[in-house]
């Protein structure tokens, strides 16, 4: 009798993961109005790469507008990723990625490019 | 590789010794204390082996210069950690010596011995916040350690020219370094 190969469970928690739900933005066009783009625009504020809007009372929009398209340009040149200003699937995979804290290019704790 | 605003460092002295300390109260019970001080005095003696700067571990917490500690969410430094994966950690740039870990992450010494698919390397992380110890910010070279995202279940321990470079344009180069030792390895990576 063959005995079964002793199968090893791996638990997967990645749907309970911070910032799975962000694959939904994946190819959101410039202009777009996606619901919850505002969630995404405060991941690149946090890290630095967008300033917080001062008409809109301290909100962000789910408009995917001018002012984010450099975010996310500016994004693409810090992480070595293709340059396309656009939410490809590279960009949307090292989003997702786990990361450092630490902001990119932080008012609170500057960095200067060498 | 990039600085924090103003390029800060530590001290003026050179060579230097750093003292760091392990949180009496804030560190995770699954990876034995003495498993969790070799991971860390592993990832201090990379930068230690390229710049003049020596690292010591000790028991006082309060008094040491660098502090590392394990935090679950908001922990009052004003950067909540947000749960299983997403943000892994931080620290602050010089002299300041705070390194936290998000203590929701399952973090692993041996993935052989973690099958979690949010696994995370413990000793990259390390390796990472102690570039931002110091004085790194983050490098847009992907395989360097001071690249800001780490995947998970994966391990980047290994010091690039880019992560060298930025360290030693602070500190100088530890006497004992050969740059020849490095590109050796990087060459061997980069065939690997």
């Amino acid at each position: 009798r063959i005995t079964p190969e002793k199968i090893t469970v791996i638990t997967t928690d990645t749907h309970k993961a911070t910032w799975h739900n962000f694959t939904r933005f994946k190819d959101a066009e410039k202009g777009s109005h996606v619901s919850g783009m505002s969630e995404l625009k405060k991941y690149f504020q946090r890290f630095g790469y967008l300033s917080l809007p001062d008409n809109q009372n301290d909100n962000f929009t789910d408009v995917f507008d001018t002012q984010f398209e450099s975010a996310v340009t500016l994004y693409q040149q810090k992480l070595g990723l293709p340059v396309t200003g656009q939410l490809d699937s590279d960009t949307i995979s090292a989003i997702m990625s786990p990361r450092c804290g630490v902001s990119d290019t932080a008012p609170r704790i500057h960095a200067t490019k060498h | 590789f990039a600085y924090f605003y103003g390029t800060p460092r530590w001290g003026p002295g050179s060579p230097m010794t750093l003292t760091y300390a392990c949180s009496p109260s804030n560190m995770i019970d699954y990876i034995s204390l003495l498993e969790i001080r070799t991971v860390f005095q592993r990832s201090f003696s990379r930068w230690a082996s390229v710049i003049p700067v020596n690292f010591t571990e000790i028991e006082d917490y309060e008094s040491a210069n660098i502090r590392i500690g394990f935090y679950r969410g908001d922990h009052g430094d004003g950067e909540p950690f947000d749960g299983v994966l997403g943000v892994l950690a931080h620290a602050f740039a010089p002299e300041n010596g705070r390194f936290h870990l998000d203590e929701a992450e399952t973090w692993a010494i041996d993935f052989k011995k973690v099958k979690s698919e949010a696994a995370v390397d413990l000793e990259s992380v390390a390796t990472h916040e102690i570039g931002h110890i110091l004085g790194l910010a983050h490098s847009s070279v992907k395989e360097a350690v001071m690249y800001p995202s780490l995947r998970p279940r994966s391990r980047r321990v290994d010091l690039k020219l880019d992560d060298v470079e930025g360290v030693q344009a602070l500190y100088g180069s530890n006497p004992n370094f050969k740059f020849s030792s490095l590109l050796e390895s990087e060459t061997s990576s980069n065939k690997g």
